[in-house]
């Protein structure tokens, strides 16, 4: 059974560690700074006053009983650099930074965390992601060549049945399933006729999903 | 055609405005920063020196005829607020804002904000998801009471057909696809042998997924 340690609590750890929690999981969090461990007592299994920079410290509270350390501190590099240097020196599994720019990110993975998240730049582009295909719901990506994605069907197929959309012909792809209201069609039929509001769950090469994709 | 402006190009307005410019959309980046705007210049459609609280310097670069504009001021919240107030008020068709935390985006959204971002939170929350269900490579809601998900065969099934695997019975859920290496199948016939490295696309209710997930 996993167990989490989060250090630094600031808004994407903390959130993450309380995430973990609301899931089931056991979570240590850490953090400097005595108000923000006595706010979040509470609501994590457990939460320790330390500095992270302190592989004593570290030792302490049994940080390589962890699978997983996160270190979420973002503004201070230096705090940072020396976590993940000790972290990896006590030799935690496996240690997962977030970092501010990429040159962070490749001095954080030379030190050798295991990954590194760039949370706001990858907030930047989901979002443009979303903007840029509106009546997209959203996407999972199937290997390197294919993509299943969820949308509203398009005005122009409202009122065709399957058949006459003939999504596979035209655009190569298949409809996995349809969601009109609460209702979930998996494999619809031929003869199925597409409504307005109707949800399509769609799969297809990531060429013929970025034709699709024009259609909304 | 849309187009948008984003204020603020920080690390999240920044690649919001860098991805949405890939994506070949027309896109003003302001800032009020020289440096900033001087870097940006060749990589984003126009960009612009000003303070977006100047509502004259908005109607100068006739902020009104971009479908959607993106505040992507955090560290500033009066910055922030006095420009989604401006924004509102020359009826900008929708606003989109970066906030810090809930009470800003309470204040956000009570001004006229069509929608408040919260990026550092959301991708602590993401990551929490994405450690919780290792075995889960990634999963899209359909509507409230269903889920596709894409997970890697569990080790307890392979070997197994289809049809062996019994997971319709078992789980409730439905193989729509799987990815085997480059090869894609979609609607797999029962015969099919789950093998070691396969990726399963799957669909279910949230409580039948939650319960599959308990296998990986
Ligand atoms: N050496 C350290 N040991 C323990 N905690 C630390 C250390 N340095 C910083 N922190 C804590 O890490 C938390 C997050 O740090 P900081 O605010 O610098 O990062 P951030 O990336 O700006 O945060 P956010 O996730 O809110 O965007 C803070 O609560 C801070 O007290
Ligand atoms: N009144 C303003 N007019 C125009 N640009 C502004 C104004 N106030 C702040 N900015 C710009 O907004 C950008 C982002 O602001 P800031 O750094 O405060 O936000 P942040 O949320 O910390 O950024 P990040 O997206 O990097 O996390 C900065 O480049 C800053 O110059």
């Amino acid at each position: 059974h996993a167990e989490f340690a989060v250090i630094g609590l600031g808004r994407f750890g903390s959130s993450l560690a309380l995430t973990l929690v609301e899931r089931g999981f056991h979570v240590l969090g850490i953090d400097r700074d005595q108000p923000i461990v006595q706010r979040l007592a509470d609501k994590i299994t457990q939460v320790v006053q330390l500095d992270s920079t302190d592989e004593e410290a570290l030792t302490a509270v049994d940080i390589t009983s962890f699978d997983t350390v996160v270190v979420a501190i973002g503004s201070n590099f230096e705090a940072n650099l020396l976590t993940t240097v000790a972290l990896k020196a006590l030799k935690v599994e496996r240690v997962i930074c977030k970092a501010l720019n990429e040159r962070q990110r490749t001095i954080l993975l030379r030190v050798g965390a295991d990954r590194v998240i760039l949370p706001e730049f990858e907030a930047g582009a989901r979002l443009a992601q979303e903007l840029a295909a509106p009546g997209m719901v959203d996407q999972i990506a199937l290997g390197s060549e294919h993509s299943i994605i969820e949308l509203r069907v398009p005005r122009s197929l409202v009122g065709q049945s399957i058949m006459e959309a003939d999504l596979r012909r035209r655009f190569g792809i298949t409809i996995l399933a349809i969601k009109r209201n609460d209702i979930l069609t998996v494999s619809p039929p031929p003869d199925y006729t597409l409504t307005n509001g109707d949800i399509l769950a769609v799969i297809g090469e990531n060429t013929c999903i970025a034709r699709i994709s024009a259609l909304l």
